[in-house]
């Protein structure tokens, strides 16, 4: 990009396989070059230095908004209602901000907070709970984390192993236990433990199995009946390395669940995940986290910044 | 739909003639979005379009069928003949045992796989061990004890936490046990890892397998061709499984990494339990990542 004379279709041709090579995807890249065009004609821009910087900030911007989207309840339609809700739960579900601030000011809400971890197969969701339970712990909230995955090969024993290595407590059943009943009884056990926070973790399923995500639909519904307002996240682990498939997924789960945020797992290797982009573009989704690894501190709060500043590295 | 916009780039066309390389641009296009929105590497879409609008401009127009149509047969069977050679097999080795070596991205499915296989080749007269190479994933052994079960087939746990050193005491005991088809299940890795991938290298070099089989999960994206590229060049790859395609992924990482390595790939994974393993087709990826 560097030996760039003017700004011209080919500057946008290569910026646009810069986009596309880091899974931004075809129609997201298009959406988001051609506001970067016009911004380009409105602004006067000359000097083709200046427009990969243009297309970070454009970048940015899409990822911040999408944060911002979901800290401003009011912004949601009236009576606009999730569509896994029955009408007598979670009127409190709007009003708790999803910034990890917040997490520390969990008395405005009463309770614990109860954090459901979806996605589909192999993604680090497992993982996930164990490096969230620790960040946690360390800031002094007590935790504690439910075994709902009853399906897949030692699982349970899986968490177990995270939930030591936090030192925090695990509830699970056994195996082909019925996971929403597993869920309800972690809530139980959460409450009457004085627990601030609960990390739910669900059996990896593919989003395209419609019985699979009615059984976590019902998960929310039975945890809502429990603690109006719970779950209070519900957050969809996403592999790096997943292509478009990732946007089918985020539509999928957040018709189904309304999710209240991504974490980004495996960004620790070269895929650069920006289908994440697309999901904050066209769904209004926002990445809370980005695992690094598979130690237990490897994970991190996500900033659009830097993500975006990585695309261009 | 593919057909639906390569009809409007043709309507003007009515049968006669030949496809110009006007429409022929035009149409590819549209190819190249295809490919591209079902996540085959956008180099690899570039040579791929490439060489097959020279080979679609210039044909005839046939009155039998839509010039929309003549181009997606083209595109058809040039990925059909891509993707490569049906059903390749499990090669077997000379004198037994065969040893089969599963590797890897982490969560793509070898610790699935491996029981898939196991159960798959049982049907066909061998007498599987499933060897558990993974010392370091939280109830990694657990896992693959439970699945190993479901076919069933016996797994060997070996003691230790050095892989290498489970994989050779495996094959060593392999022959005395009478069981002529081991297959080693591996940690996850990152193709980047100079540490784990060396692992792998030196586990090659104690077993000498039969075959290594990269295992690659289906909604890969634009990163198939880095990991493909670094696992052959640095292990060397006889063959390929995709895992996970009884969703919706288009499955564009199967012509990535087949171009990029040129090794076949030999199953596809369609489901968690044992039986969910097909072999592959190339007639059916090709129209799958043509949507
Ligand atoms: N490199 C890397 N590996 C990760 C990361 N997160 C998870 N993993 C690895 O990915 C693999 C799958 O992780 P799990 O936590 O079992 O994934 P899961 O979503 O719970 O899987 P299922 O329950 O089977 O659907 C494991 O080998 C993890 O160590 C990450 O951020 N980076
Ligand atoms: N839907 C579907 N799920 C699959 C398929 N293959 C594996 N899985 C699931 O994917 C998840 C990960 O599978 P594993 O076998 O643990 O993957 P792995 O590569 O051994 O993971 P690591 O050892 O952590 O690297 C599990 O939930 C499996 O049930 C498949 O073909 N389809
Ligand atoms: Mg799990
Ligand atoms: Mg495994």
């Amino acid at each position: 990009l560097r030996g760039r004379a003017r700004i011209d279709d080919d500057l946008f041709e290569e910026l646009g396989e810069i986009l596309i090579s880091a899974d931004v995807g075809v129609a997201a890249s298009e959406r988001i070059l051609d506001r970067v065009k016009s911004r380009v004609r409105s602004n006067g821009v000359d000097d083709p230095g200046e427009i990969p910087r243009l297309l970070q900030e454009e970048i940015e911007e899409i990822l911040e908004a999408a944060s911002r989207r979901l800290t401003a309840p009011e912004k949601r339609p009236p009576g606009e209602r999730p569509r896994w809700e029955r009408p007598e739960a979670g009127e409190g579900a709007d009003e708790v901000p999803v910034t990890e601030a917040s997490m520390a000011a969990k008395e405005g809400t009463g309770g614990p907070r109860v954090m459901m971890v979806v996605g589909v197969n192999g993604t680090g969701k497992t993982t996930t709970i164990g490096k969230l339970a620790k960040r946690y712990v360390d800031e002094g909230q007590r935790v504690l984390v439910a075994a709902c995955d009853t399906y897949r090969a030692a699982a349970a024993e899986q968490l177990q192993i995270w939930a030591d290595r936090a030192g925090v407590e695990m509830v699970g059943s056994h195996s082909g236990a019925d996971p929403a009943s597993v869920a309800y009884d972690a809530l139980s056990s959460t409450v009457a433990r004085g627990g601030d926070v609960l990390l739910i973790d669900t059996a990896g399923r593919l989003h395209t199995r419609t019985p699979l995500m009615e059984e976590l639909r019902k998960m929310k519904r039975v945890l809502a009946r429990l603690h109006p307002g719970a779950p209070h996240d519900t957050l969809l682990v996403l592999d790096a390395t997943t292509g478009q498939n990732g946007l089918s997924q985020c539509r999928l789960f957040h018709e189904a669940l309304d999710l209240t945020g991504i974490v980004l797992a495996k960004l620790d290797g070269t895929a650069r995940g920006g289908i994440v982009i697309a999901a904050a573009e066209e769904l209004g989704i926002p990445v809370r986290y980005v695992g690094t690894g598979e130690t237990i501190a490897d994970i991190a709060e996500f900033d659009p910044r830097s993500f975006a500043a990585a695309l261009f590295s | 739909d593919l057909t639906e916009k390569l009809g409007d780039v043709f309507r003007r066309l009515r049968g006669y003639g030949r496809l110009s390389e006007k429409d022929v641009r035009a149409a590819m296009r549209e190819i190249r979005i295809a490919l591209l929105e079902a996540d085959v590497n956008y180099r690899v879409v570039k040579d791929f379009i490439d060489s097959v609008q020279s080979e679609a401009v210039g044909e005839r127009v046939t009155k039998s069928v839509s010039p929309g149509y003549q181009v997606i047969k083209i595109v058809h069977d040039e990925l059909v003949s891509l993707l490569g050679g049906e059903g390749e097999r499990i090669g077997f080795a000379a004198s037994p045992p065969t040893v089969i070596m599963l590797v890897g991205l982490q969560g793509c499915g070898k610790t699935t796989l491996a029981a898939k296989l196991a159960h798959r080749l049982k049907k066909a007269g061998k007498r599987p061990l499933l060897v558990a190479c993974d010392t370091r994933r939280p109830a990694a052994r657990e896992q693959l004890a439970i699945v190993a079960d479901q076919v069933p087939a016996p797994v060997f746990f070996g003691d230790g936490t050095d892989a290498v050193e489970v994989a050779a005491s495996a094959v060593k005991g392999a022959r005395e046990q009478g069981r002529d088809l081991l297959i080693l299940d591996t940690g996850g890795r990152l193709h980047i890892d100079d540490e784990l991938m060396d692992e792998l290298a030196r586990m090659k070099d104690a077993v000498h397998p039969t075959e290594i089989c990269l295992v690659a999960d289906g909604m890969t994206g634009q990163d198939a061709v880095q990991v493909a590229k670094e696992f052959d060049d640095r292990l060397g790859i006889d063959g390929v499984i995709l895992t996970k395609l009884d969703g919706d992924a288009r499955g564009g990482a199967a012509l990535s990494i087949r171009a990029v390595t040129g090794r076949p790939i030999k199953f596809v994974g369609v489901g968690e339990k044992v039986g969910d393993l097909e072999e592959f087709i190339p007639e059916r990826m090709a129209s799958r990542i043509l949507g």
